[in-house]
């Protein structure tokens, strides 16, 4: 994926929204 | 530069904190990024939703644009 700034906000994301945050 | 977890969980609040009387935007945004994480949607399609979502608040826009690669921005309406 030529994005990897973008998944890593998205991984951050998944991991906050698997919080409850 | 690279930016760090560091800066995706401060923006993440900063999402948060702007949207703090409608809780289902900052859900929406997580959602997006999910759909992103799983390949159900691609970079543009990632942009499209997200230009819609904040729209009207350039600081969460220019925001989300130091996260994209090379080439894509999302323009702010002003």
């Amino acid at each position: 994926l030529p994005a990897p700034q973008l998944v890593m906000l998205a991984n951050v994301a998944a991991v906050t929204a698997g919080e409850g945050g | 530069q690279r930016l760090k977890v560091e800066d995706a969980l401060s923006y993440l609040d900063q999402v948060k904190l702007q949207f703090g009387n409608q809780p289902q935007v900052y859900n929406d945004f997580l959602d997006i990024m999910k759909e992103f994480k799983s390949q159900s949607i691609d970079t543009p399609g990632v942009i499209s939703r997200v230009s819609q979502l904040f729209k009207g608040h350039p600081d969460l826009i220019m925001g989300f644009n130091t996260f994209l690669p090379p080439g894509y921005k999302i323009e702010v309406q002003t």
